[in-house]
This record gives structure tokens, sequence and C-alpha cells, in this order.
């Protein structure tokens, strides 16, 4: 474990700690995608179905079970308690044309060709494109709620942050694994046009909206 | 280097 990995960790448990917050204490999931929270939801649970068999430590059980029950807590939030809340007229991004090819990937380029490794790397292939829904959604409306900004914010910083850690793994513990390496890396540049509207807009107090 | 297959990140 490294700094660099803990606070990637801490900001990702704060991202969707703080979604569920938003959609709670507003009792709205107003300008959030259904979709993409669905998709981390499946991205926690092939990830980690070693959370039984294979125990690395405390710490890493404890933060998959969170990750795992906050995002069904999440998912029953948007498509249960406050359906009528949710815009499905703007979460309109087609699923199947992520979860498809990224599965058939993950069959194609992995590291051993097991059940378990596969469906790891599924995840990993995953996660790097779940936000897609999410941010097709804000430039279909055009803004995004201060509270959803600060969501995407904490979530694009953990795996930059991850990115920091594998160049201090690979410097200092000889470790690399490259399929999460090249999937971070296209996760954090989906990012980018974000976190520019974020450190030019909302940093500055002003709401977070896309040019017409 | 090492690949280390039971992943240790979350």
């Amino acid at each position: 474990m490294n700094i660099f990995r803990l606070v990637g960790d801490l900001s990702h448990l704060l991202a969707i700690l703080l979604l569920l917050w938003k959609i709670w204490k507003t009792r709205s999931c107003a300008g959030v995608s259904g979709k993409s929270q669905i998709m981390f939801g499946l991205v926690y649970i092939t990830r980690y179905l070693d959370l039984f068999t294979n125990f690395i430590s405390i710490y890493n059980t404890t933060m998959k079970a969170i990750f795992i029950a906050v995002a069904i807590a999440t998912i029953y939030l948007i498509y249960f308690k406050f359906k009528a809340t949710y815009d499905s007229n703007h979460d309109t991004f087609r699923m199947e044309f992520l979860i498809v090819p990224v599965g058939g990937l993950a069959f194609l380029v992995n590291h051993d060709f097991t059940a378990l490794e596969i469906l790891w790397t599924f995840s990993i292939y995953l996660e790097s494109v779940a936000i897609l829904p999410q941010l097709f959604m804000i430039s279909k409306t055009g803004e995004a709620e201060t509270i959803t900004s600060h969501y995407l914010f904490a979530l694009g910083s953990y795996r930059a942050l991850y990115i920091v850690n594998w160049v201090y793994r690979y410097y200092f513990e000889g470790f690399f694994d490259l399929i999460a390496i090249v999937a971070g890396c296209v996760q954090t540049i989906l990012y980018c046009d974000f976190f520019y509207l974020y450190v030019t807009k909302v940093m500055h107090g002003k709401k977070l909206s896309l040019p017409a | 280097t090492l690949q280390d297959m039971d992943h240790d990140e979350l």
C-alpha cells in the first residue's frame, strides 16, 4: 500500500458516498445516470467475486464490501425508491454498446484464461468506460448539479491517483499490470474535459454548464 | 516483472 493508492481509494469512497448522500438528502436522482450506476455495480460485483475466497487484508475486504453495498443501495434509490425523479429521457446511452465489446475484449486480452481472471479483466475494462453514460447525460442536459460535479471530480481523481500508484509500484516494487494501467489511462482521459470544466467553473463558484 | 495473479488492488 502507498499513499497514492490510499488517497485514491478514499477519493473513490468519498465519491460513491457523496452520490448516495446527494440522492438520499435531495430525495432525487435528477441528473444522475442510472446506467452508469448499473455498470459500476457490475464492475464491483465481477471484480470482487474473490471477496470470500481470497483474503488480502481487513482493509481490502472492508472496502470491497462497502463498494458493493453502496453501489447496490444507489441503484436501489435510483430505480426503486426515487424512480419518479429518474430522468430516463436524458439517460439514453446504450449500455450494450459498452458491455458487449468490453466482454469480448476481456475474452481476448487477459492475463489468464480462467473464469475469475476473465471476470476481473471484464471489470477493469468496463470501469474505464462506465462513466460514459453519465458524461453523455450531462452533455445532453448541458449542466450538472454542483454536488454531482464534486462526485465526478472525486471519482475521476481516484483513477488518476491510481496511475501515480502504478508508477510508484513500478519503480519501487517492480510491479506493473498493463491491463489495469492501459484501462486506467483510458478512464482518466475520459474525464479530462470534465476536469477542465470543473477547475475553470465549479472551483470558481460557478455551476457546471457545458457550452451550449 | 511480477504479474501477481491475486489482485491486491481494489
